[in-house]
C-alpha cells in the first residue's frame, strides 16, 4: 500500500504580513486546514487521489476567503466567470471548463466533462449546458456576492486595470 | 485561485485547479487554471501538479507539463524540477506566483517566486503542515 499524501494551495501573491491580520490569519489557516483533511480522509478511507481532489478543492470553492467559487472575484461586467480543470495520473484522462457562470462548483464541472464526455475543454454557454444535462447544481448570483470582493472591484471597475488573486495591479499587456 | 494535488493508496496521483479569474477581467479572459499542461497536469510517473499566480506567464512557459518533463526526460527530482521551473525559468518570464507538486512516492513540493502562498498539505499520519509566508 502507497503512502498517502494531498496538497492544496489557496492563491499566491503580494501577500504582506502588514494587510493581513492576525484575525484574519487565523481564519484562513483554519480554511485551510479544514480542506486539506477533508481531501485527506477521503484518501485514508480508501478513496481516489480524484476523489481526494475534488473534495478538497470544493471545500475551498465552498469558502468565501478564497477565488473560487462562492468567492470568486468580479469581472469588468459585475458578474462571476469561473474555470476549473482536473487529470487523472492514472489514465491521463482531463476535463476542464472555462468561463462558466453561476456553477456552484466548477470542479464537479471539470470532473463531470472528464468522465461524461467526449472532450477536454468546455466553455461558456456550452458548458452551461452540459452541466444541466448533467444534473450539477446552479446557485443564483447573490450566492457569490461578497462585500470585500465587491469592495475591491470597485476600486478598479472605471479602469483597465486587472487585479490578480492577492497581487497589486500590473499595468502589462500579452501579445 | 485554489487546488489540490494528491496521491492514493494504489499510488495514483490527480490534480484538481479551480478560479475566478482576475478582478476587474474582461473579453472572456481565459488563464492557465483549466489550461491542461499549463496550470493542470497530472502523471503517475512523474507528478500531479496545480498552479496559481499569474496565468499568462504560466500558459507561455507551460509550467505544470514542464516540471513533470524535467523529470521523466532529465531525471530531475520533483525538488529540483520545481526549482527549475518556478524559481528560475518563471522568474526570468516575470511571473508570479508558486504552484503544488506530489509524486507517487507521496514527496510533495509547494515552490512559489512571490511573498506568499496559502497552502496545507498532510501527509500519511503526519500532523497537518499549513503555511502562508515562506
Amino acid at each position: 500500500m502507497h503512502k498517502t499524501a494531498i496538497a492544496i494551495h489557496g492563491g499566491a501573491g503580494t501577500i504582506t504580513k502588514a494587510s493581513l491580520t492576525e484575525e484574519k490569519e487565523r481564519i484562513y489557516t483554519a480554511a485551510l486546514k479544514e480542506a486539506v483533511e477533508a481531501g485527506h480522509s477521503v484518501l485514508e478511507k480508501g478513496g481516489s487521489a480524484l476523489e481526494a481532489v475534488e473534495e478538497a478543492v470544493r471545500h475551498l470553492e465552498d469558502c468565501p476567503l478564497f477565488n473560487a467559487g462562492k468567492g470568486s472575484v468580479f469581472t469588468k461586467e459585475g458578474k462571476h466567470e469561473m474555470d476549473a480543470a482536473m487529470m487523472d495520473g492514472k489514465t491521463l484522462e482531463a476535463g476542464a471548463v472555462a468561463g462558466v457562470k453561476s456553477i456552484k462548483n466548477p470542479i464537479k464541472l471539470a470532473r463531470a466533462v472528464m468522465q461524461h464526455s467526449e472532450h477536454v475543454l468546455l466553455s461558456g454557454y456550452g458548458a452551461e449546458e452540459f452541466a444541466r444535462n448533467q444534473g450539477l447544481e446552479f446557485a443564483p448570483e447573490a450566492y457569490f456576492f461578497d462585500k470585500l470582493r465587491y469592495e475591491q472591484w470597485l476600486e478598479v471597475r472605471d479602469s483597465e486595470a486587472i487585479i490578480l488573486d492577492h497581487t497589486e495591479k500590473k499595468d502589462e499587456k500579452f501579445g | 485561485t485554489v487546488g489540490a494535488v494528491a496521491v492514493d493508496q494504489a499510488g495514483n496521483v490527480a490534480a484538481a485547479t479551480s478560479t475566478g479569474g482576475m478582478t476587474n477581467k474582461r473579453y472572456s479572459r481565459i488563464g492557465d487554471s483549466p489550461i491542461i499542461g499549463s496550470g493542470t497536469y497530472a502523471n503517475n510517473r512523474t507528478c500531479a501538479v496545480s498552479c496559481t499566480g499569474h496565468g499568462e506567464y504560466f500558459m507561455r512557459a507551460v509550467v505544470a507539463y514542464d516540471v513533470s518533463c524535467l523529470m521523466e526526460y532529465k531525471g530531475c527530482t520533483l525538488q529540483q524540477a520545481c526549482e527549475e521551473v518556478v524559481m528560475k525559468k518563471l522568474v526570468k518570464f516575470g511571473g508570479e506566483g508558486g504552484l503544488i507538486a506530489v509524486t507517487a512516492a507521496g514527496e510533495i513540493a509547494m515552490p512559489f517566486n512571490s511573498e506568499g502562498m496559502y497552502r496545507a498539505s498532510k501527509v500519511a499520519d503526519q500532523d497537518t503542515y499549513v503555511g502562508i509566508y515562506k
